[in-house]
């Protein structure tokens, strides 16, 4: 990615002389596959294989053993659950090997570990030197996505390979519905990757800014959230009335004519009044030839809107947020001159239309900008908290960038991935969780290199104690759905950090059987603990176990809501939380601080001084937050705060009153 | 068709494995062809799961779920791109 490593501050990674044993990291991609010619996989420099590697690169339509190297050391392809759900595979539609014919997994494997590029952009957009997260570390690439989906049958195949292969990383960009962990094939399969030593980075999902539409909330699995950086791609919107909108594109082509062009709204010039999302064939190109057409966000693709505009003799389009998406601007690369408009611009252009005789505007591209401030902030699709499956293990865990970040893309598809775009691209600009997901796979195997002996829960706490939640002037980091700050249910522990997570001084470490221990607290049978498990293990009748003392980087207290309503029961209500702190640091001692947002709720953290003399030193604590009632729906937070003047080890709190 | 088949993934007790059987791959396939003549396993898995993919019609998922040494009969999903 372009930007990305800048915005991380990975440059200092490599002046701390932190890349250690990184080129004997691989990541696992699970994903559409991989366009194995992109220089993003070019191994000059790289030293030989790692010798534990056991994997191949599997023969197939379009892609063969050759296409591997030093960088792509494997590639695999997992179809049969698919076929067996849809039939054989169409080998003129896509390719049944490894080769990513979708564009989607070259994305996320170069995020996460593609080689540097120099010249990189998008028709001119986000240019300079495109790099994944970890450099050296090497990719394998398992492709289980599909152009009708991708099936737990193949992906659980390509978690099994990717354990026997020795990936120390597995990156899934990729989410399904939520249900009980032993009865979810992809949580029983990262619960093997995680017990065989692979960390698991997911994508949170896409379904924000809605509250509750997380995916992928096994605790051993690192959930991860999507935010923006500090660039744009501004567009700008002049109206006949003289009133100017800035907007974000992503377009390079010819521009619309100078003078203004007539300006309808979709909604006015369709088929169905109701619809204003410019779906396919809904607009009348009698009433939409030679103007500028205003199309709702949502429904459909935001690229396809632009197809549907230009195919119906449209000119131009502008995409108009409203509530759902707010002020978020997603850049995409359209058909004809566009540009997206937050909410309020889009009210605004919208009440003109409605009023103006004669609404005209104009549009006018104006490139890259960096710099922007405030950043990062919360991706309004970037799906939210709270965990309904367990509400006691708060997730996302974490956010990474997200919007509009530059990789590699496929070389069979078009930016927009449309099937009239024909045009060729080796790097693409998307947006989504998908998109966080990868840096963070990234960022992991960093860590991994710097670090070969720590657990994955050991890196995962070192990004989550370490990341940051206020910008630099000390206000939160903001959601752009709402515009107004985000909390822990957002952003997780706050956004990455990878320098400070190379030095956390402390982790909150967590084995297999600390997983177990918490499936005993969930009350699994010992026959669903077996599923998870693969093996026996029986919850001890004489132990209490309890979600509360899972060793997680985080807390989610949830209390009852007052009853009765506003002259309900006050009572107040304990709960305590026990944890384990590993020093991974020099020795030293740590003192703990406590904010919180909520003087309804009282906390208390026993020992408040943890001394440590040596390496790897485990000292344990509690935390009690002591609450009264609050109605039903209530939500606050606070922080907790571990320091020794040099490290700090800061976990969020959500406190709910359901 | 009246009995449609979808897939699933069998999650079988390998520590528990019938005596008779030298290797967990057979007691798989034995187990399955209890069920069904025709159904071919898909996947077996020997990480994620001691188990296996396959084809089946509901009668037959149920039908499998009640032999011995069958842990789990979960349904396939499909998972999309985030």
């Amino acid at each position: 990615t372009t930007r990305t490593p800048e915005f991380l501050g990975l440059e200092k990674t490599s002046l701390l002389g932190y890349s250690g044993q990184q080129s004997e990291v691989i990541v696992g991609v699970i994903d559409t596959g991989v366009w194995p010619e992109l220089k993003s996989f070019d191994d000059t420099g790289l030293g030989p294989v790692p010798s534990s590697w056991k994997g191949e690169c599997e023969t197939g339509k379009n892609f063969n053993s050759s296409n591997c190297n030093r960088k792509l050391v494997g590639a695999r392809f997992f179809a049969k659950g698919y076929e067996a759900a849809f039939g054989p595979i169409d080998e003129k539609a896509e390719s049944k090997s490894p080769r990513d014919d979708d564009g989607h997994g070259s994305h996320t494997s170069t995020t996460a570990a593609g080689s540097a590029v120099a010249g990189a952009s998008l028709f001119g957009f986000a240019s300079g030197t495109a790099k994944g997260m970890a450099t050296q570390a090497r990719v394998a690439a398992y492709k289980v996505c599909w152009l009708g989906g991708c099936f737990t049958t193949d992906i659980a195949a390509a978690i099994d390979k990717a354990i026997e292969d020795g990936v120390n990383i597995l990156s899934m960009s990729i989410g399904g519905g939520l249900m009980d962990y032993y009865k979810d094939t992809v949580a029983l399969g990262t619960f093997a990757a995680m017990e065989h030593g692979i960390l698991v980075s997911s994508s949170a999902g896409n379904g924000g800014p809605s509250r509750a539409t997380l995916a992928n909330v096994a605790p051993w699995i690192t959930t991860v959230g999507a935010g923006t950086i500090d660039r744009d791609f501004p567009a700008y919107i002049t109206l006949g009335n003289g009133k100017r909108y800035n907007g974000v594109s992503l377009y390079n082509g010819k521009l619309p004519p100078d003078s203004p062009l007539p300006l309808v709204y979709a909604a006015n010039v369709g088929q169905d009044s109701t619809d204003s999302l410019c779906t396919e064939d809904s607009l009348i190109p009698s009433k939409v030839s030679g103007k500028i057409v205003i199309c709702d966000r949502g429904g459909n693709p935001r690229a396809e809107k632009s197809l549907v505009v230009k195919r119906a003799g449209g000119i131009g389009m502008i995409l108009a947020n409203k509530e759902d998406y707010g002020e978020e601007l997603v850049a995409d690369s359209y058909l004809l001159p566009a540009a997206a408009l937050g909410e309020k611009a889009s009210n605004e252009v919208k009440k003109y239309v409605s009023s103006a005789p004669n609404p005209t505007a104009k549009i006018a591209f104006g490139g890259t900008q960096l710099g922007v401030q405030p950043s990062p902030v919360v991706a309004a699709f970037s799906s939210r908290g709270p965990n309904i499956l367990t509400p006691k293990i708060l997730k996302p865990d974490l956010i990474a960038p997200g919007v509009n970040i530059l990789a590699g893309w496929s070389g069979k598809v078009g930016p927009t991935g449309l099937a009239a775009d024909t045009r060729h691209v080796s790097f693409n600009i998307i947006s989504g969780t998908s998109m966080s997901c990868p840096h963070v796979s990234g960022l992991a195997a960093l860590l991994k290199g710097a670090h070969p002996e720590w657990s994955p829960a050991a890196i995962r706490s070192a990004l989550m104690t370490t990341s940051y939640r206020a910008y630099k002037n000390g206000q939160t980091i903001k959601d752009v759905a709402t515009g107004i700050p985000a909390t822990p249910f957002d952003y997780g522990a706050g956004h990455v950090d990878p320098v400070a997570a190379l030095d956390p001084g402390l982790v909150y470490d967590t084995t297999a059987d600390d997983y177990l221990s918490f499936l005993c607290a969930l009350n699994y049978t010992s026959f669903q603990i077996k599923l998870v498990a693969r093996r026996e293990f029986t919850c001890d009748k004489r132990i209490k176990y309890r979600v509360e003392d899972l060793n997680y980087p985080s807390f989610a207290a949830t209390f009852d809501a007052a009853s009765g309503g506003k002259g309900g029961s006050h009572k107040s209500t304990t709960v305590q939380y026990k944890r384990i702190l590993t020093n991974v640091g020099t020795p030293t001692t740590y003192k703990v601080s406590v904010s919180s947002q909520s003087p309804s709720v009282k906390i208390t953290v026993e020992p408040q001084i943890l001394s440590f003399k040596g390496l790897n030193e485990k000292k344990s604590y509690t935390v009690t937050f002591t609450s009264n009632s609050m109605p039903s729906g209530t939500t606050s937070f606070a922080h907790l705060e571990w320091s020794d003047g040099k490290h700090k080890v800061t976990s969020p709190i959500a406190f709910s009153w359901t | 068709t009246q009995n449609p088949k979808r897939t699933y993934i069998i999650h079988m007790d390998k520590f528990n494995m019938p005596a008779s059987f030298d290797d967990h791959l057979q007691w798989y396939d034995s187990s399955l062809k209890s069920v069904s003549e025709t159904a071919e396993m898909l996947y077996t898995y020997k990480h994620v799961a001691h188990g296996f993919s396959t084809r089946l019609t509901t009668q037959e998922a149920d039908l499998l779920t009640k032999q011995p040494g069958i842990l789990s009969v979960i349904p396939e999903v499909r998972y999309e791109l985030h």
